[in-house]
């Protein structure tokens, strides 16, 4: 070990120790954690002849969709084994694991972060039997694909239509201009063979809006795209390029009534229409990815943080004071300005994600009951703390590549990688300024409903109180 | 009401700022509304204030829970790390009390001699946190094979790190690269 990390360590007032358990949630935990890291590198899944970022494009991919593979089958095998639940799972698909194995993103996330979800929290009972089963053994592949060519978050926006026909029960899934093409799905140019699709939904000439479909995209066996779906891949980007993301077109596809979502909304045989009790259920699941989300940017800071500060503590760098030796760069009050604060974040997100993560745990527990009460507020909430940490997120690692100097812009230093990863948070899921904006419009009513003398809720109460002096 | 320079009061002055900005936003469409403006081109007007109303609502969020979350688990902790992550909680709010100085002048009773306790303060706390800089990162406990960086493994083996990822550039593999024989080497001689 380098002598001055040494020292760093041998001056530490505080039990390290305690402190990863204390992050991990226990010291129990630690040692869970410790033992899944074990059986997923001790595969040696994560090991490369020769490193990825030599390779071509489509060699990325095909690297990502082996190690992916080999990943999610192994995971599968020890959720069996040790049937915790799902956080093998969580670890793999926005923990350390999960990125230190697909370093570029993985072809599968969306197969677990949004198909599987939207399947349980928008099927019905029936639906759930008939595809969850498929999903979690991998006989089927999904993504979720809903922003198009031409609308990304304004969704009420979306162009692909479903017309039921009530002659043969079937929706006519059609892409009817260029710009209604699906655009950004990750899985969906090779990797996915169903996906589910968001479309606005005609019966009896009426349209009624958005609603959820699963569609099977390619045949099981050959893997070819299915007569009028028009698919591919939509190129090389900034980071994630192991994520395989697609464009999606329909011309005249068919697919049986019972593969529209219709936990909330319903189209009987006839073609008749059944509303939903809230059209904000259909954004259930994006609000589930943004919570999640939350979590994921406290591990790529908590890794770019640790190879800062470690880099820091080894670097040496100028003469301030004649004829002694040049200080560690940690030393310098400005690196530690860069530095510090990257930790802190790290614990403030970390806790702010547990607690967001309960409350959208009670929230949709409150909905499964039919109380909507609270879910404005969730998605408030969701809408800025995913714009807000993952804008932070990019500038604390850009802050710790700065800080590592010319080292830092290497490859190797994987901090350019990582800045990548964090910020295409910031640009999927809805872009940040049009979401801070959505959140302003619940600020915004419940600003007019503070001085009209009404109950608000927790998040916002503290807005009564000035609203009251106002009033008065 | 008069400023209180501690971290509660911070917190407080945080949620001043997000409910100041979203009464003048509200104030702002309103006004523009009354000049013969549509809601939604007085809502489009106003939009840059009110994306900085939302996060200033996110920022007041992050650091009331930060704290009130630290506050209720900190009696299990042993005291040497208490104090280091009280630390890191004080850190944290001061760091972005001093990050949104104007908005604090704007909207509460700060004073120029808070901000300058503030300014003490924040360099105050990143000396105390220097000599346990590497142990609150060891403590994430990442894993070099997780960790995958040549400047940030365990053992601090940087130098030797950085130079035996260069050796695995492709280029590295022959000695004279063919573009010497088929362009560079024509191209000195005059013969492109």
């Amino acid at each position: 070990v380098n002598v001055d990390l040494q020292n760093e360590r041998n001056k530490c007032t505080f039990n390290v120790t305690e402190l990863t358990n204390f992050i991990d949630g226990s010291a129990e935990k630690t040692l869970e954690r410790h033992n899944r890291e074990e059986k997923v590198l001790s595969q040696g899944i994560h090991i490369e002849e020769v490193p990825s970022e030599y390779l071509s494009h489509k060699e990325k991919y095909e690297l990502a969709v082996k190690k992916a593979c080999l990943l999610f089958k192994l995971i599968r095998y020890m959720q069996e084994e040790e049937n915790t639940g799902m956080d093998n799972y969580r670890e793999v698909l926005g923990g350390f694991l999960g990125s230190a194995i697909l370093q570029d993103g993985s072809p599968l996330t969306l197969h677990y972060v949004m198909f599987i979800p939207t399947l349980m929290g928008q099927g019905t009972v029936e639906q759930q039997a008939y595809w969850i089963g498929r999903s979690w053994s991998c006989s089927i592949i999904g993504t979720y694909a809903q922003t198009e060519l031409g609308h990304g978050t304004f969704i009420r926006g979306l162009e692909t239509t479903a017309t039921y026909d009530p002659k043969t029960k079937e929706f006519i899934l059609n892409s009817p201009t260029l710009t209604s093409y699906k655009w950004w799905p990750g899985g969906l140019a090779h990797t996915a063979n169903f996906c589910i699709v968001v479309a606005q939904l005609y019966t009896k000439g009426q349209c009624h809006g958005i609603h959820p479909f699963v569609v099977q995209l390619r045949d099981e066996e050959t893997h070819m795209p299915l007569p009028g779906i028009k698919i591919g891949e939509i190129g090389a980007k900034l980071g994630m390029n192991g994520t395989n993301n697609g464009f999606l077109g329909f011309e005249n596809v068919r697919i049986p009534r019972e593969h529209m979502l219709m936990k909330n909304s319903k189209v009987l045989e006839d073609g008749t229409y059944v509303n939903s009790p809230s059209s904000k259920l259909t954004y259930s699941t994006m609000m589930f990815v943004r919570v999640v989300l939350v979590n994921d940017m406290c591990n790529y800071m908590a890794k770019a943080v640790t190879i800062a500060t470690r880099y820091s503590a080894v670097r040496r760098q100028s003469q301030p004071k004649p004829n002694e030796p040049e200080p560690q760069i940690l030393d310098y009050l400005t690196q530690q300005h860069k530095l510090f604060i990257g930790i802190a974040t790290v614990h403030a997100f970390r806790l702010s994600a547990s607690w967001i993560w309960e409350m959208y745990n009670n929230v949709t527990a409150e909905l499964e009951s039919g109380d909507l009460e609270r879910l404005p507020e969730l998605h408030a909430l969701s809408c800025c703390l995913k714009a807000v940490t993952t804008a932070d997120a990019a500038q604390c690692v850009e802050k710790c590549r700065l800080s590592c100097g010319g080292h830092g812009y290497m490859l190797s230093s994987n901090l350019p990688l990582t800045y990548g990863l964090v910020t295409a948070a910031s640009t999927y899921e809805g872009e940040n300024t049009v979401l801070l904006l959505q959140t302003a419009r619940y600020l915004v009513k419940a600003w007019q409903q503070a001085i009209g003398g009404n109950q608000l809720t927790p998040t916002v109460s503290y807005i009564a109180k000035v609203a009251a002096g106002r009033r008065s | 009401p008069p400023w209180d320079n501690t971290v509660e009061g911070i917190i407080d002055g945080f949620y001043r700022v997000a409910c100041g900005k979203i009464a003048l936003c509200v104030n702002n469409i309103e006004k523009r509304q009354k000049t013969g403006m549509s809601y939604e081109d007085a809502w489009n007007m106003t939009s840059v204030q009110l994306a900085s109303a939302s996060e200033a609502h996110c920022r007041a969020i992050i650091i009331a829970t930060y704290y009130n979350e630290m506050e209720k688990r900190k009696a299990d902790l042993s005291p040497a790390l208490r104090q280091v992550l009280l630390q890191l909680v004080d850190l944290y709010i001061v760091y972005w009390a001093l990050e949104n100085v104007g908005d604090l002048l704007r909207y509460t009773s700060i004073s120029e001699r808070d901000i300058e306790q503030l300014q003490h303060w924040y360099e105050d706390l990143l000396s105390k946190i220097r000599p346990n800089a590497v142990g609150l990162v060891d403590a994430f406990d990442i894993r070099d094979e997780i960790l995958h960086s040549a400047l940030g493994a365990y053992d601090g083996r940087v130098y030797e790190r950085l130079m035996a990822e260069a050796l695995k550039s492709p280029l590295n593999a022959e000695p004279v690269n063919r573009t010497f024989h088929t362009h560079l080497k024509p191209f000195m001689q005059g013969k492109l």
